[in-house]
């Protein structure tokens, strides 16, 4: 009998079938024996079979070796050994079993003795041969007895299952669902068991496999990148939002809004107060709305992400104080109507702002300019009484003040200077006295441009004039038109666009530092020296006048600064040594040429023939010399410490020096 | 600046080491970024090193007979400038060659040879840079000698019609000094 053989041709079946009252516990009883016998069997076969293959080994003995063959079959294989110890325990058991139950098991016994002696006879054929099957075949045998066991053990489970049904648990019949449940769970557990441990395992190759591979490592990141931008945008902008909450000042807002939060949750868990629940849940949704509210706020102010955030707290600042000046008014129609004319008491608001800041700064330098050319036209109106075409420029400045005709700073300045280009005969014939009155009038041009400066922009100067001047000729008038711009803006568009505002005021701003520094880089230069206000003034005349004049005494008394100091057309002066000097000598002579074409103002000196490149450096020394402010005087004496330290070097006996332009481009 | 610089003389001293005038930027010439602007080339030659060609110590000699001048006898702080007048109408370039003596460096007073040396240099920009004002314009020709040396400038002028200098070359010996306009301006 194979062991797929269909149970119910089982004797005990038939015996169950025979005898169906009362006697079916014995039936099932020797049912499941033989079963059992059959599995414990098949299963020795099995394992038998695998540690062969295991060991590669291709020998086959009989699973009943004869009793006196025992012996000289126990060297070949423990394995077998135990095998057939374990296969004959377990007949040994059966047939015990079976010999209790009755003589009917004798047919049993019989048909056991009849299986095993099959198998026996079956392997008495192959007994003692060794390797004479092939590994192929014998593969093949041990994948069928696998199948076969395999459709054995299913078998048996279907048959249990159908056996269980019929089980009663006090008289009453299980229903099937519940046992089939059972016992698919049970299966089930160790098969998804497997499955997962092969899946494990799959995983693990295939991955161990997948990240040696660097395409698929790349695309990985490379889609790991990809997400990762984009939510990294979405995190700096809450991260963004976030911090400008904080500067905003909302900080607390969203302290109690977490707290509400969380007080939320928590009392959404507390099943006995619902009615709580409703109250909070309506906060929640008002508070929710209030955040949506806050959010569209913050996307709008995002769409200027230009401004620094203490301009944001600048224009929250104003803001607020804004409304709170709207709620002290109580007319918002009436303030709109008066918030162009109010712009003075908003830039007291604005005070604490940098703007503010800076235009004190600039006021202040301002002034400090206007008297220190105050007080230099006093020293030197006490010396040159007798030179009546010049009115000193604090007459002048007096004159400004009270002139309520209207005549600007310019057309005075102007009739002024006309006035000095028609000299008497008798006055300005000496050269001297006409370089005096020409730095008086470069003074009183200066003095006009911050006076201009001063009054045009609205600056809170009581002492100074109000005079409205209209020139475009400056640069300060660029200022004032855009203020003057700014505040046609605000006429038009009563709400007050603070933005715009403050763009102007910066670009102002930034005006009038740029001629706050002008003028105080003319005032450094220019103080000390007697000279230095005649050359300022030909200097402004060279910017107009790119030619040299040949003759007559010139009096280009326009009014007009220097645009650009630097850029003062002249002659192209270029050097040409023709001396076979030392290195030395020849560094020393071109700083020395330098120093000369400085006094006498050459704008750009060049140096011809420099092939060996001694004279390398010296543009990168002019270069620095000229950006830290030198001097002639202050060059020529960094040249006289070279000198000296040379000399005494040259006295010890040390000549490893440094070349001159090396050593000014370290000392300078 | 010409007004200043016309003002300005050499017989003013000029306190060197005090000055508070701005440095100016330096740069070296390249002749490739050629600009359609006034160039003054002011060529600085030491005498103690210069070699004439025969003819130009000849014409040299001659124009120095005629005003008395040699090299040879040069002084420290003397400059003679060589201006090339008929070359400004040709282009845009004006010449100027300030032949001078180095002084030498004395070891003990620094400052006196520095400042001698900035003063020759001073002058010759001084001439290069204003011709026709400058107090120091003493033709060869002129017949008084008092008036080829200035008394109170160590400087001498050479209007010379054509003086060819090749300022392109680098070696001082290769130096080529024609001054034979000056012999004419000497005969006329």
């Amino acid at each position: 009998q194979s062991p797929s053989t269909p149970p119910a041709k089982s004797p005990s079946t038939q015996r169950a079938v025979m005898s169906p009252e009362g006697e079916c516990s014995m039936d099932d009883l020797s049912f499941y024996v033989n079963r059992l016998s059959n599995l414990v069997v098949q299963m020795a076969h099995k394992e038998i079979k695998e540690k062969l293959e295991n060991g590669n080994k291709c020998f086959h003995h009989s699973i009943y070796p004869p009793s006196g063959d025992k012996g000289k079959n126990s060297p070949r294989s423990a394995v077998s050994k135990i095998a057939s110890e374990m296969v004959h325990d377990a007949v040994e058991i059966t047939s015990a079993e079976m010999r209790g139950t009755g003589g009917e098991e004798c047919r049993e016994g019989g048909r056991k003795t009849f299986l095993y002696s099959e198998l026996s006879n079956k392997n008495k054929g192959g007994d003692k041969q060794i390797c004479q099957k092939d590994s192929k075949e014998f593969a093949d045998s041990i994948s069928k007895g696998l199948m076969v066991y395999a459709n054995q053990v299913a078998s048996d489970m279907m048959l249990s299952v159908m056996k269980t049904l019929k089980v009663h648990t006090s008289g009453k019949p299980i229903p099937a669902c519940v046992v089939l449940k059972k016992v698919l769970l049970k299966h089930t557990k160790d098969i998804v068991s497997d499955l997962i441990d092969s899946c494990l395992k799959n995983l693990h190759n295939i991955t161990g496999v997948l990240m040696t591979d660097s395409d698929f490592v790349s695309a990985v990141k490379r889609n790991l990148f990809n997400h990762g931008r984009q939510n990294a945008t979405d995190i700096m902008e809450a991260m963004l939002k976030r911090l400008v909450s904080a500067l905003l000042g909302e900080k607390k807002d969203s302290k109690s809004q977490s707290l509400l939060y969380a007080s939320l949750k928590a009392g959404s868990h507390d099943l006995k107060s619902k009615n709580q629940n409703k109250n909070q849940s309506l906060e929640f949704s008002t508070m929710k709305a209030e955040m949506k509210g806050k959010d569209k706020g913050k996307i709008k102010s995002d769409q200027c992400k230009s401004l620094s955030s203490a301009e944001r707290v600048g224009e929250h600042i104003l803001k607020e104080s804004l409304n709170m000046w709207n709620q002290k008014q109580g007319n918002q129609g009436k303030m709109i109507s008066k918030a162009c004319t109010s712009r003075e008491e908003k830039r007291e608001k604005i005070s604490s702002s940098t703007d503010s800041l800076a235009k004190d700064l600039i006021v202040s330098a301002l002034k400090l300019i206007q008297y220190h050319l105050t007080q230099q036209a006093k020293g030197k109106d006490s010396v040159e009484d007798d030179c009546p075409s010049t009115t000193s420029y604090m007459t002048q400045s007096a004159q400004y003040e009270k002139s309520s005709s209207g005549q600007s700073t310019k057309a005075l300045s102007m009739k002024h200077l006309e006035s000095r280009g028609a000299p008497g005969p008798s006055n300005c014939l000496k050269e001297a006295q006409q370089a005096d009155c020409q730095k008086l009038d470069v003074s009183n041009i200066v003095l006009t441009l911050i006076q201009k400066l001063l009054s045009e922009n609205n600056f809170n100067c009581d002492d100074l004039s109000e005079s409205e001047n209209k020139s475009t000729e400056l640069r300060a008038n660029k200022a004032t038109s855009m203020s003057k711009r700014g505040e046609e803006q605000c006429q038009e568009n009563p709400e007050l666009d603070f933005t715009g505002m403050k763009q102007m005021n910066r670009q102002f701003i930034d005006q009038l530092v740029e001629s706050v520094m002008k003028l105080c880089l003319i005032m450094a230069k220019y103080s000390n020296n007697g000279e230095a206000l005649a050359e300022l003034e030909e200097q402004g005349s060279m910017a107009n006048n790119s030619h040299y004049q040949a003759g007559g005494p010139r009096c280009s008394h326009d009014g007009a600064m220097p645009q650009n100091f630097e850029e003062f057309p002249g002659p192209e002066v270029i050097v040409n040594n023709q001396c076979s000097t030392s290195s030395l000598q020849k560094q020393l002579q071109a700083v020395l040429q330098w120093i000369a074409a400085s006094q006498f103002n050459v704008p750009m000196l060049y140096f011809m023939g420099d092939d060996d490149g001694q004279l390398d450096k010296l543009p990168e020394v002019s270069a620095k010399a000229a950006e830290k402010g030198y001097s002639v005087g202050d060059l020529l004496q960094e040249v006289m410490k070279f000198a000296k330290e040379r000399q005494l070097d040259e006295a010890v006996g040390n000549m490893a020096r440094k070349q001159l332009l090396d050593w000014l481009l370290t000392n300078l | 600046m010409m007004s200043y610089l016309r003002s300005f003389q050499m017989s003013d001293p000029i306190d060197w080491l005090h000055s508070s005038r701005g440095v100016c930027k330096v740069d070296l010439y390249s002749p490739t970024e050629r600009r359609e602007q006034e160039r003054k080339v002011i060529c600085f030659v030491d005498v103690a090193t210069l070699n004439v060609e025969d003819k130009g110590s000849k014409d040299a000699g001659g124009s120095s007979s005629g005003g008395d001048l040699t090299l040879e006898h040069l002084e420290d702080k003397e400059i003679i400038v060589i201006k090339d007048i008929e070359k400004k109408e040709q282009s845009k370039t004006e010449g100027s060659i300030c032949l001078f003596k180095q002084a030498p460096s004395d070891p003990i007073s620094v400052l006196n040879w520095l400042l001698n040396d900035l003063q020759k240099y001073a002058l010759g920009f001084q001439h290069a840079l204003s011709p026709s004002a400058s107090n120091c314009k003493h033709k060869i020709g002129d017949t008084e000698n008092e008036h080829h040396r200035y008394p109170h400038e160590n400087c001498y002028s050479v209007y010379a019609d054509q003086v060819n200098v090749d300022y392109t070359t680098n070696r001082p010996q290769s130096l080529r000094v024609e001054m034979t306009a000056a012999k004419n301006t000497n005969n006329n």
